[in-house]
């Protein structure tokens, strides 16, 4: 028996709606630490991985480790019938092959619930080493959805430097180039405005602003992200979800031959 | 032209 109420019912509506275009269909697996997931795209060029933490809800019931197999569109297309300031209650009966939705309206005046039929799916879980990066960039997470999306129509990749004088965004196209530096500035009025930039060695990676674009749907998730890189390594983009845990998105470099 | 590297090629199967 799984029995998972959250309050902030909007959080799993910006979830679905950070990775739904990113991954068709995953495993959420939930354990006695909170509902997690782990998946990569179809081409295995990215992973995301989301962790909400059992602590994070107001109450949170997990008899046994539970793999559940949705279909990320139709999971949307469920929540999406929820409303923003609705309290979501996601339950599931062990072996069952449907979740239930339940969607209560905050006067407790409009209760609805949903079924979705589960899925069986064949994932494979990757073990994500841990890892001291040598650069690690937090800035606020609208300013680098805007570089992304800039420099996404004029090329194709982006090439990110980071130095102790600061964050390069680089691209190339047929019409032509652009860079984007950022400077390290902590002298912002809110703490979420900074953009901190901590270097062991300098970094430079290219990276398919496809994927970087994708990953920016997370954005409405958090005011800042943290860009983590090491040479000849994938990438990590974390959105932080208050109170509750993460998304991160893991994205392999594109390297020269 | 750069190639694409893939996330399995980078952590392994657990």
């Amino acid at each position: 028996m799984l029995e998972l109420r959250l309050l902030q019912g909007s959080l799993l509506k910006k979830v679905l709606e950070a990775i739904k275009d990113l991954v068709t269909d995953a495993n959420f697996d939930c354990s006695a630490t909170g509902f997690s997931l782990q998946a990569m795209d179809s081409s295995h060029v990215a992973l995301v991985a989301l962790l909400l933490r059992a602590e994070g809800f107001e109450h949170y019931r997990c008899d046994r480790n539970l793999s559940m197999g949705m279909n990320l569109n139709n999971m949307s297309k469920m929540l999406k019938c929820a409303g923003n300031d609705d309290i979501i209650t996601i339950k599931a009966d062990d072996g069952g092959d449907t979740v239930t939705f339940m969607f209560e309206s905050p006067n407790q005046d409009k209760i609805s619930d949903f079924e979705m039929k589960l899925m069986d799916i064949d994932s494979e879980h990757l073990g994500i080493p841990e890892t001291e990066y040598e650069a690690i960039i937090r800035m606020p997470s609208q300013e680098f959805a805007r570089i992304c999306r800039d420099l996404s129509t004029i090329g194709d990749t982006v090439v990110i430097s980071a130095s102790k004088e600061g964050v390069k965004f680089s691209t190339k196209g047929d019409i032509g180039s652009a860079n984007v530096v950022c400077r390290q500035n902590t002298s912002v009025d809110k703490p979420e405005d900074a953009t901190v930039i901590e270097i062991q060695q300098p970094v430079s990676l290219t990276f398919a602003l496809r994927y970087m674009n994708s990953f920016t749907k997370a954005t409405p998730l958090s005011n800042t992200v943290t860009v983590s890189m090491s040479n000849e390594l994938p990438v990590v983009v974390e959105y932080k979800i208050a109170e509750m845990g993460y998304i991160r998105f893991y994205l392999a470099p594109k390297i020269e031959e | 032209d750069a190639q694409q590297g893939r996330i399995s090629s980078f952590f392994k199967k657990k």
